[in-house]
C-alpha cells in the first residue's frame, strides 16, 4: 500500500491511498486504503495522516482519523501516530499497522506494530527523498 | 519539518520514486496538492511498487487482482474512492474522478469499473504472469493459508468450495479467531 500525504506550499494539503489490497482474499473483500480515516486521512487546518498494515483489523479503528483529531487536541504527530497503533494493540497485540502522520507545518511521526515500518519524505529544499525506519512498539 | 511543500508517504524502497515524482511535481506552480497525490500514488501503480500497488498483485482466491483506491481533500475533506476495482490499472485516478464528477464518496466493484469506463479510463487486464503463477502454486498447496473460518472443508487443510458451519456457541469467542493468515497485507 502506498499511502501519501501532500502539503502544497500555499498550505493546501492533499491525502490518498492506493492498493491492490491483501493476497489471497476472499473475492469481493476491500481492506482499510479507500476508507476514508483508515487508509489516509487530511485536514488543512491540523495535518495529515496515511496507514499502512492488516486492513481488516485498521479499518475497524480508522487510525488515521483518530491520528489527526489527536493532533486537533494538541498531540505531536509522533504522539497521535504513537497514539493510534497502540489501540489497535489494546484489543489486537499481533496486529501488522504502520502510521505516518504530518502536520500542517510539515512535522511528522510515524508509528507501526509487528514490523519495522519505513516512509519516505522529501520537501523544502531537499535533494533527494530520506528513508526513516521505526520500530515496532 | 524540512518546510514546504512537502511530500511524505508509507515505505521506502521502491515508494521513493513516488515520492521525487510527487515532490518534483509540486514545485511547479499550477501543480495542487490533490494533483502531487494522484501523481505519486499514480507513479507507484505503474511501478507496481512492492507488489502491493497496482496490477499483477495480492490476487483473491481467484486469481484475480482487484483495486482500492482513495483521494482526500484537505480543504474540503471531499473524498473520492474506489473499492475491488476491476479491470482498470489506475485506481487513484479513477478515485479522483469520484471525488470531481460526482458528490459520492466510494464506489465499488464492477459498478466502479463501469463508471471508470464512463469516465475515458480503459479496460486492462490486471492479471500478469507472475500473479497468475503464484495464485496456482497456492491452489496446488491446498490454498493454504486462506482467511476462511468456520466452513467445510476444513479451510486448514483444503480449498473450496466452501460452505458455513455451524458455530460454537459454548466458546463463541475462540470460535471467531482467525487461523494463520497469508503472508501480505494492504
Amino acid at each position: 500500500t502506498i499511502s501519501m500525504i501532500a502539503l502544497h506550499e500555499s498550505g493546501a494539503m492533499a491525502a490518498g491511498t492506493s492498493t491492490n489490497g491483501a493476497s489471497r482474499k476472499i473475492p469481493g473483500r476491500v481492506g482499510d486504503g479507500p476508507i476514508a480515516g483508515s487508509g489516509s486521512y487530511v485536514d488543512n487546518d491540523v495535518g495529515g495522516c496515511g496507514a499502512t498494515g492488516d486492513g481488516d483489523v485498521m479499518m475497524r479503528f480508522l487510525p488515521c482519523y483518530q491520528a489527526v483529531e489527536s493532533m486537533r487536541r494538541g498531540l505531536s504527530p509522533q504522539e497521535a501516530a504513537e497514539d493510534a497503533v497502540r489501540r489497535m494493540l489494546r484489543k489486537y497485540p499481533d496486529v501488522q499497522s504502520g502510521v505516518v502522520v504530518v502536520n500542517n507545518e510539515g512535522e511528522h511521526g510515524a508509528a507501526g506494530s509487528g514490523w519495522t515500518l519505513t516512509y519516505a519524505y522529501r520537501g523544502g529544499a531537499m535533494n533527494e527523498t530520506v528513508v526513516v525506519s521505526v520500530p515496532p512498539i | 519539518s524540512p518546510g514546504l511543500p512537502m511530500v511524505i508517504n508509507t515505505w521506502g524502497g521502491p515508494f521513493t520514486a513516488a515520492t521525487d515524482v510527487a515532490y518534483l511535481s509540486l514545485l511547479t506552480p499550477e501543480t495542487s496538492a490533490l494533483d502531487a497525490v494522484e501523481i505519486g500514488c499514480s507513479t507507484c501503480e505503474a511501478n507496481q511498487c512492492d507488489g502491493s500497488v497496482g496490477y499483477g498483485g495480492s490476487p483473491d482466491e481467484s486469481c484475480e487482482t482487484t483495486l482500492d483506491a482513495m483521494i482526500m481533500d484537505g480543504a474540503t475533506l471531499k473524498v473520492g474512492a474506489v473499492a475491488a476495482l476491476r479491470r482498470i490499472k489506475y485506481a487513484i485516478s479513477v478515485a479522483r474522478s469520484v471525488l470531481e464528477h460526482t458528490t459520492h464518496t466510494l464506489i465499488a466493484g464492477d459498478f466502479a469499473t463501469d463508471f471508470a469506463l464512463s469516465n475515458g479510463f480503459q479496460a486492462q487486464n490486471l492479471t500478469t504472469e507472475s500473479s497468475a503463477a503464484s495464485c496456482e502454486q497456492w491452489k496446488a498447496e491446498s490454498c493454504q493459508p486462506n482467511y476462511r473460518i468456520n466452513v467445510s472443508p476444513d479451510p486448514a487443510t483444503s480449498c473450496g468450495p466452501y460452505e458455513p458451519v455451524a458455530l460454537n456457541l459454548s466458546d463463541y469467542a475462540a470460535s471467531l479467531k482467525q487461523r494463520s493468515k497469508p503472508e501480505g497485507h494492504d
